[in-house]
């Protein structure tokens, strides 16, 4: 473990409590993509299925579990709980499109066909797009809750993080996970346009609105 | 430099 890690995953539950709050709070998920959602709930379910085979440790192991209900529970509030806030009209992004060629691509580029494996895979290269319909949903409606431009945010800033416990890993532990690396660069420059948005607007006090 | 594919990391 490292501060750059640490830091990310501090990053991540951030984000997803954010999240998780500000549905529960507002009683409202309008602005929030439920296919995003259903895509990070995709990706902790399909990653941490080595819950199930092996313990690293009580963090690791009490974070997984951390990590999935509030995935599992963001999905329920946005699809069932307050379905009549959830703007369908706007969540439009066509992620069959997204998890049809990650799954194809998991099975060809994976460090070892075995099912847990190629469903870690299919994680990592899941998780680096899952933001896309989010992004999407906002470039359609042209703003975003302020709320939620600081969920993306943190959401943004974990896997950056991430990227900086790599680099430390591979000169400190000689560790390196390409899989993860390039997946993690992809999903961080995904963000770019966000971030840039979110320092020069809503760090200034303004609303994120985009010329829609 | 090895490759270690016991995923340790959240």
């Amino acid at each position: 473990m490292n501060i750059f890690r640490l830091t990310g995953d501090l990053s991540h539950l951030a984000a997803i409590i954010i999240l998780l709050l500000k549905i529960w709070k507002t009683r409202s998920c309008a602005g929030i993509s439920g296919k995003s959602q259903i895509l990070f709930a995709l990706v902790f379910t399909t990653r941490y299925l080595d819950l199930l085979t092996s313990f690293i440790s009580l963090y690791n192991t009490s974070m997984k579990f951390i990590y999935i209900g509030c995935a599992y529970a963001t999905v329920y509030m946005i699809y069932a709980k307050f379905k009549a806030t959830y703007d369908g009209n706007h969540d439009t992004f066509r992620v069959e499109f997204l998890v049809v060629p990650i799954g194809g691509l998991a099975f060809l580029v994976n460090h070892d066909f075995s099912p847990l494996e190629i469903l870690w895979t299919f994680s990592i290269y899941l998780e680096s797009v899952a933001i896309l319909p989010q992004l999407f949903m906002i470039s359609k409606t042209g703003e975003a809750e302020t709320i939620t431009t600081h969920y993306l945010f943190f959401l943004g800033l974990y896997r950056a993080l991430y990227l900086m416990n790599w680099i430390w890993r591979f000169y400190f532990e000689g560790f390196f996970d390409m899989i993860a690396i390039v997946a993690g660069v992809v999903q961080t420059i995904l963000y770019c346009d966000f971030f840039y948005l979110y320092v020069t607007k809503v760090l200034k006090g303004k609303k994120l609105s985009l010329p829609a | 430099r090895q490759l270690i594919t016991s995923h340790d990391e959240l």
